[in-house]
């Protein structure tokens, strides 16, 4: 089976590191 | 003069005119008006729906309307007005995909399907039917304004170029303790990644990536199990999944198209049969009849599919990808040359 979000994993995890020090704490 | 008047049919000329009736059709970024003759069946309107838009894809798409508070779609083969649609004219009826493809980049061929199902999904996704973590709300908002601005141009785009544009979920905006600017560098700088990407490029890797989400292309219903249990029921291009209320990402327990022989409803009692004769029978009720009737109009649906897409394509179907390759091709030439 081919892995969710295959060709955008890269994309997604850099993202989600530019936005974790902004996230609330209560997130 | 006289000869003329001769072969012109007077008993035609006085004729009265055929009964009709008015018709508003909502599709996601445009509203129309017909006149709808009172012996149309639902496919006659649906077809002068697609003929209008220039829509050959039809099979993703129906005619919704409310029928005393839920949802319904047009049956192709009843009168139109013989559904239980409110009578005040203009009738309206709401074109939209009832049916979502396993895989939009293989399935869908036609530039103006992709961008339906492209509005309609973005549209869920921002009204938070479907769930979306913030890193793909991010990365599809950067493919949506790539789809609508075209390519990043710093002398163009300058900051605040996206402060009327709804592009995040309120609930990943209300995650984060970032200014609407922040939030607008963030997607910019996905954005200026897509460089070279036509509109409906970026729309389809919108979609690619929406496909990937949970609750993409599926339809929920209220149930309850033999034992009184509420369970939510989803139907979509995949098969049946049964979901604890809670908890509509993950079922717990899935009955693949494939897998499934039969699938019936008596009165208010739905019942999955498995194909394996050792797995017990799935039995459980919905609220009404009415909802009865609209989950297994979408289970025929979606298993119709679901075998169309394991058989060779279509004589019609081949001949569109085969267009629609061809018209790529003469766009991307056209763009390079650009």
């Amino acid at each position: 089976p081919v892995p969710k979000f295959g060709p955008y994993q890269k994309a997604l995890r850099e993202i989600r590191n530019s936005l974790m020090p902004f996230a609330n704490e209560s997130g | 003069a006289s000869s003329l008047a001769a072969k012109i049919n007077f008993k035609a000329l006085r004729r009265k005119p055929s009964k009709s009736f008015n018709v508003r059709i909502v599709t996601i970024d445009a509203e129309m008006e017909f006149s709808c003759q009172v012996k149309w069946k639902g496919k006659d309107l649906f077809d002068l729906v697609c003929r209008t838009i220039g829509l050959r894809e039809a099979w993703f798409f129906g005619l919704q309307y409310t029928e005393k508070g839920s949802v319904a779609w047009l049956k192709m083969d009843k009168k139109v007005l013989d559904h239980d649609v409110s009578k005040e004219e203009p009738v309206t009826f709401y074109f939209l995909a009832k049916f979502y493809p396993e895989n939009a980049e293989e399935e869908m061929v036609q530039e103006i399907t992709q961008h339906l199902l492209f509005l309609q999904v973005k549209k869920s996704i921002l009204e938070e039917e479907i769930y979306c973590p913030p890193e793909a709300s991010v990365l599809m908002a950067s493919y949506a304004v790539q789809a609508k601005y075209g390519d990043y141009d710093p002398k163009i785009h300058k900051p605040g170029f996206l402060a009327q544009e709804e592009l995040l979920p309120k609930r990943v905006i209300n995650l984060y303790q970032m200014t609407p600017e922040m939030w607008e560098e963030r997607i910019t700088a996905c954005y200026a990644e897509h460089r070279g990407r036509a509109r409906d490029e970026a729309e389809m890797e919108y979609l690619k990536i929406a496909q990937d989400l949970e609750m993409y292309g599926v339809s929920y219903f209220s149930i309850r199990n033999k034992k009184g249990t509420n369970l939510m029921l989803g139907v979509d291009a995949f098969g049946l999944h049964i979901y604890d209320p809670e908890n509509k990402l993950t079922p717990k327990i899935s009955f693949p198209w494939n897998e499934i022989r039969n699938i019936s409803y008596s009165d208010k009692e739905f019942a999955i049969k498995p194909l394996d004769k050792k797995t017990e029978v799935f039995k459980f009720n919905s609220s009404k009849l009415r909802v009865n009737k609209l989950i297994l109009q979408l289970c025929i649906g979606n298993h119709d599919l679901f075998m169309r897409r394991r058989r060779v394509d279509s004589l019609e179907v081949q001949q569109m990808k085969s267009q629609a390759r061809e018209e790529k091709a003469r766009k991307q030439l056209e763009r390079h040359r650009l």
